[in-house]
């Protein structure tokens, strides 16, 4: 697939590098020529270049990309008016950053198919994670439904899943566990580079605290 | 839990009203009395002062919390010296944001028990998202597992799970399905507010597209 992502501020420099390096074509751009020095390695192609003209925008075919990334932070009219211009010229799926809910609502009225947030997106896992005790980590699946990741409760050490009954009592189906090696998996486990090993519960064997 | 959020820019504030509005105590930190005006009744505390000053910490109680998350961003010096200074009052778990991979070393050598970086933490979900087709959430269990939610490809539609056969063909364990409600479900679940239900997976029933 191939990206455009516009605005290389800390969220799309780390954002353009990612989909490079998992294999996407990326464009880069910024109106700043340190930025695009500094990133040129790391993608397909870097530009520097003003992204509301909208003729430089034709000139680069950055309106052929697939997806196109608008990561300009505080320039809300640069950032709006690039918006605007590339969904005119007809690019299939702009997603552009927005400060505030205001500048969200902006977005999509003038075409934006998705908003993004960084700050408030990583404030609300963060949130979710330090008020849920045990809480590593969730995924919302639907309104009531989620899957979440937690550490053993040291109450459960060396109880059985049967033990715990955990279908019946808390509605909740067990879907993984991980476990740190014992000394002796480690040395057979030599591709776990972190200690880890992770498998599909076993309903008859005890769990290990943490 | 008590809280100190120490630095109110985009990620301190939205971190602060939703730790306050899932019920948690909430002191919310900044030298500018603008922000802490802003804040005030959104949490349960809010000081304006400068966080690097332990008498101050002390005099208003921040050594006291359980967690405390600084969020100073671009002063990195009043950064490295609040995290400093709290751990060394005895703070038992500090949250310290960390701009680059650098700062980050540096906050952990410091005693920062956690880093957040949302800029990076954002751009990571939103590059994994792009990547894969069909893709909309995912939750990393270990190194070899993860929980991926996607759209259901137009080319599953009308086969049951059954005849897809995702354990044995793709080594994949089907946890939860989400479809569009159709009109008469509709009227009968007042309480999905999304036109979604999410339900447990039967073998049996076909899928819907999309
Ligand atoms: N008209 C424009 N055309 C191209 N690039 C632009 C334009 N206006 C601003 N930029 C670039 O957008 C980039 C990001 O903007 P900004 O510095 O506001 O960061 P930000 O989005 O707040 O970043 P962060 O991701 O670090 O929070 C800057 O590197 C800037 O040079
Ligand atoms: N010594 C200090 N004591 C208390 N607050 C401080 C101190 N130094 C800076 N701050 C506050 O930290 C806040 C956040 O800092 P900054 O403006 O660098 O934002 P940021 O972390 O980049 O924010 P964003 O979350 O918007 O990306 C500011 O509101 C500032 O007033």
């Amino acid at each position: 697939m191939r990206f455009a992502v516009i605005g290389l501020g800390r969220f799309g420099l780390r954002l353009a590098k990612q989909l490079y390096s998992a294999g996407q074509e990326v464009i880069a751009v910024d109106e700043s020529m340190t930025m695009v020095d500094q990133i040129r390695d790391e993608v397909t192609l870097a530009i520097a270049m003003d992204a509301t003209d909208e003729g430089a925008l034709i000139a680069n075919k950055i309106d052929q990309v697939d997806v196109a990334i608008v990561s300009i932070g505080e320039d809300f009219e640069a950032a709006t008016l690039t918006t605007a211009t590339l969904k005119q010229l007809g690019v299939a799926r702009v997603i552009s950053r927005a400060l505030t809910p205001t500048t969200a609502r902006i977005m999509e009225k003038i075409g934006a198919d998705d908003v993004v947030n960084p700050e408030d997106e990583s404030a609300d896992r963060w949130a979710t994670r330090l008020v849920t005790p045990h809480f590593i980590n969730q995924m919302v699946i639907g309104e009531n439904f989620s899957a979440v990741e937690i550490v053993t409760p040291n109450e459960w050490a060396g109880k059985t899943l049967v033990d715990l009954n955990m279908r019946q009592k808390y509605h909740v189906n067990i879907v993984a566990i991980r476990a740190k090696l014992t000394p002796e998996e480690k040395s057979e486990q030599q591709d776990n580079a972190d200690g880890w090993k992770t498998f599909l519960p076993d309903p008859t064997s005890p769990l290990r605290v943490g």
